[in-house]
């Protein structure tokens, strides 16, 4: 469903050109649950944002389930990001004026979903926050924005789930949660690549790859 | 030097009380190294804002190094925040327009340091960030960011260090350098409490003080 090629992504700062990937090749079947581990400013968010439509590569190709992206109109890639595509971002990204519920909400509006406060509210629930629905971003503790976050990227059921180090500010136990509720995802052949630094999380894929210095340096496979 | 009784912190959410913290007692000797964790939602950042002054609990005492804080003037608490408190916040709290080096030098200004860009800059490359001193935090990983932050807050050569979850973001190794980091602050009496849910990170503290909805359910020594 992914296949990537030789993905490069380059910053000019100054008179310096930065690069941060310099030739990934990454191919994920559809259904299939990939780990992606690295040391920090490996490139994996960089690449992550590649793969959801949120960024552009400075050279290589990405082709998602079958299409060009960057042969893609702008409301094609807005429909593969709304529809096709869940992203839980490595620093939440919500909205601050909206409650919990509303952020959840959203993306359910602009489907044009049939129930979406109650399709919100019930990803909220599977997250342990039913208690919090109508608390705002900064009435939030670390832990609760980050499942608000992710609540957000499943609830509008989509074929891929990118999740970047989704567990970082969770205590095990509500961390093991959010892990149960991706297998069941995976369970349903959502094809999900999950960033983390934790090998514990690493270790629920079939397949871990490791990023270095913007280079896929070796691949794991998991029985 | 820190002696807390009784801590309690309420929200008022329209008609309901949320209470969050609902008594806490603590006391830290100076130069210990104690470990706070507990479940997502817990209080623990809660806490950890009462304690670096930057928040007031609804009732209950807090001395610090002696002092009541709720009767400190102003400019007094100031003082106490930026020179005697390094605190690491857990989501970074960078000024967005100002590079990592400017953004570490800052607090240095404040207190008319020395040489403010010669320090700030051996703070960066204590966190393995000597090549990343002119990029924005917008240019910076996830984990670059919270280095940033850890930078910023040990530069001042604070007496107490908070730190609320500052590995979250970090690879194994990276985090292994931020923790032997503390280990250098603390054979120099400076006083380190860390949140933290990683029981690895724990344990390198000598005391691991357990939160569970607003209480200290259990307090671990460490040998
Ligand atoms: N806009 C930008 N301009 C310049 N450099 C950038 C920019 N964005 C990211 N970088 C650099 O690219 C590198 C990779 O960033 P990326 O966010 O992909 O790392 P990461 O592997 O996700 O790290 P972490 O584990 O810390 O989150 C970092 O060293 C960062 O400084
Ligand atoms: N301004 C606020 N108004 C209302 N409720 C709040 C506010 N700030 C925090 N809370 C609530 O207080 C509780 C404790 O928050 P806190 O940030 O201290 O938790 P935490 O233990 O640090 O959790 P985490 O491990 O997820 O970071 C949370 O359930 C949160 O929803
Ligand atoms: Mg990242
Ligand atoms: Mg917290």
């Amino acid at each position: 469903v992914i296949r990537a090629t030789n993905l490069r992504k380059t910053y000019r700062m100054g008179e310096v050109d930065l690069e941060v990937l310099k030739g990934v090749d990454l191919e994920i079947e559809r259904g299939e649950y990939v780990a992606i581990m690295g040391p920090s400013g490996s490139g994996k968010s960089t690449l992550m944002n590649i793969l959801g439509c949120l960024d552009v590569p400075t050279a290589g190709r990405y082709l998602l389930e079958g299409r060009e992206v960057s042969a893609l109109r702008e409301d094609e890639l807005a429909e593969v990001r709304g529809r096709r595509i869940g992203f839980v971002f490595q620093t939440f990204n919500l909205l601050p004026r909206a409650s919990a519920l509303e952020n959840v909400t959203l993306p359910l509006y602009y489907q044009r979903a049939a129930h979406p406060r109650e399709e919100a509210t019930r990803a909220l629930e599977s997250v342990g926050l039913a208690q919090r629905l109508k608390h705002y971003p900064s009435q939030l503790s670390g832990g609760e924005r980050q499942r608000v976050a992710i609540a957000r990227a499943v609830v509008t059921r989509p074929a891929i789930v990118l999740a970047d180090e989704p567990t970082g500010n969770l205590d095990s136990r509500t961390g093991q949660e959010i892990l149960e509720l991706f297998d069941a995802l995976s369970l349903r052949e959502v094809t999900i690549i999950l960033v983390t630094h934790d090998r514990a999380v690493a270790e629920r894929a079939r397949r871990i790859i490791h990023l270095r210095d913007g280079l896929v340096s070796s691949v794991e496979k998991r029985p």
